[in-house]
């Protein structure tokens, strides 16, 4: 679903950002 | 069987994408749809995330929203 999708995506930027 | 994988999350597959294009976090997770890895939601966060700390794309903001984009 796109709520799914869009759970995955702010899950997937919060370790990015921890990174950057 | 049913559940075997047609689409391979690797460090190649998602360089070979952001060489063609700028992609957001939302586009290459939509390339690499848990039904076509096997992989958990979980697991592909997080072998994404360690792809993309790997790969250290360049970034910039389209629509603003962050894309992700390498050169070769």
């Amino acid at each position: 679903s796109s709520s799914e999708a869009d759970e995955m995506a702010a899950a997937l930027e919060a370790e990015l950002n921890d990174f950057m | 069987t049913p559940s075997s994988s047609d689409v391979q999350l690797t460090e190649d597959a998602v360089r070979r994408y952001l060489i063609r294009k700028p992609m957001t976090t939302k586009d290459l997770l939509k390339k690499f749809q848990t039904k076509r890895t096997g992989l958990s939601s979980e697991q592909t966060v997080n072998v994404l995330a360690q792809i993309l700390k790997r790969l250290n794309p360049e970034r910039k903001m389209v629509n603003d929203k962050m894309h992700f984009y390498l050169t070769e």
